[in-house]
């Protein structure tokens, strides 16, 4: 059965889609079967891919309305051994999609299982909110990547989520773990960057990625080529501390 | 009557928080009284003004929760001429206290009247989405302005946000207009900055303000030192930037 990992972070602009996207190339480099499932109604993952309002034909939103049949709504990237499902780009309020019936947490959960059989990893992009939306991520995987963007106000934000993610696995995902937290756009040029990885390595112990991301134009050009830092620029910094990330996670399991 | 201005962007860690802590120190340097509400649940007005949780007494949802109160809830920043009201930071679906009742989006507008009496201005943040929180935030506001990262993905998001105004103006709000749109973390001296700031001056004409922010460490440093950046490093590029936003707004009036 494939893992589903939940990339979260109420902060926003701290690196989610940058990661989800950059990961699932280089999971998928390494010879993995990967989905990203983009909750995100900001829609940067289609962006990301290069794939505009044109090129989208159904997404998580309208499936989850329509018998909440996922396989439907599956678009190629292009490249073989990723796909996605895109994010509805027009609908405001999402989380009331997911408010539907008494099992509203465990909704995107139900339906995951099916494609955990096609895939080796399901990556879910998350908004930036601790929302329902979020809730229902949370609920579905079976580990979670926090992205930390190593500055105070990413710092700060962390509390809840520590505290959100044990509410969830003690009610609804007792198997849920932490696949890591990923510290991102470090210039360890700069004190405050420094400061700040160092408090989260002190505050969090192993639970923190070896692996670090670099602030690299290549990664913030993404969106420009419409396709992962290493289609693009195999050699660049960016592109080759995602595949170390890769790495280093595909080495380790889960802790909590 | 006292100016009402939401800041407000769908795209997360664009500079929203930055903008209305140093915004509201440099409006209250140039003799303006002003009054920054909290929307966000993360809580970043206060630790922007070196407040904990200790520090607060009550928030804008307990006080929406009580009767609606906010005069009770105003709390000091430590300097005469400018105040704040906290958000929760408990709250996870704050959206949901906003929803009250069939005059949900106005709810807001009806509480801020009393308070425009006794500020010259009331800044907004908002969270980085286009929930019904913001929505409130719109229908409330006498103007907007909307901060925009000098990258690739924060253009993507714009427009939705721009549809959204029209619709509230159109039903709610019409006299809501851009006090402007605001380059943030501008760094000249690369091509994607560079590239998106021409495409978005290009493209929203003449309601992006004339004054840019450019990437300065001391505008991180501020929930570092607990207040605006005028306060630790005046003659800092972040803090004579925001001066300038301050005074070209007072020059100007709003447009749409
Ligand atoms: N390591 C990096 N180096 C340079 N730029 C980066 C890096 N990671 C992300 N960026 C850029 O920083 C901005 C924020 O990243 P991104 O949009 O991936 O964050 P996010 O957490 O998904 O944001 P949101 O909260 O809006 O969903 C983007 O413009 C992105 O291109
Ligand atoms: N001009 C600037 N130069 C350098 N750093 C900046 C600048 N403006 C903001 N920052 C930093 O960038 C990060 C994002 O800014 P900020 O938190 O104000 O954005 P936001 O839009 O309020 O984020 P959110 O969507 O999470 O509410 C913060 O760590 C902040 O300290
Ligand atoms: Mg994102
Ligand atoms: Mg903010």
């Amino acid at each position: 059965m494939g893992e589903i990992i939940a990339i979260v972070s109420q902060k926003g602009g701290v690196g989610k889609t940058t990661t989800a996207v950059n990961l699932c190339a280089s999971l998928s480099y390494l010879k993995h079967k990967v989905l990203l499932i983009d909750l995100d109604p900001q829609g940067h993952v289609a962006t990301s891919f290069g794939k505009g309002k044109y090129d989208i034909n159904g997404d998580f939103y309208s499936a989850m309305s329509n018998g909440a049949n996922l396989s439907a709504v599956i678009h190629s990237t292009g490249v073989k051994g990723y796909d996605f499902i895109p994010s509805n780009v027009e609908s405001d309020e999402d989380d009331k999609k997911l408010y539907i019936a008494p099992l509203r947490e465990k909704r995107l959960k139900h339906v995951l299982t099916k494609l955990q059989a096609e895939y080796d990893y399901i990556l879910i992009d998350c908004p930036p909110a601790l929302g329902n939306v979020t809730c229902n991520a949370l609920v579905a995987s079976t580990s979670i990547i926090v992205p930390i963007q190593c500055e105070f106000y990413a710092l700060k934000s962390l509390g809840k989520l520590l505290k959100l993610t044990r509410t969830i696995k003690k009610l609804y995902n007792p198997d849920l773990e932490y696949k890591g937290f990923l510290l991102t756009m470090v210039d360890l040029r700069n004190n405050l960057s420094k400061r700040v990885s160092n408090k989260v390595r002190y505050t969090l112990k192993g639970l923190v990625f070896d692996t670090i991301i670099p602030r690299n134009i290549r990664l913030a050009e993404v969106p420009y080529y419409g396709k992962p830092a290493m289609l693009f620029d195999k050699r660049s910094k960016g592109a080759e501390s995602y595949l170390d990330l890769a790495r280093e996670m595909l080495n380790h399991h889960g802790t909590i």
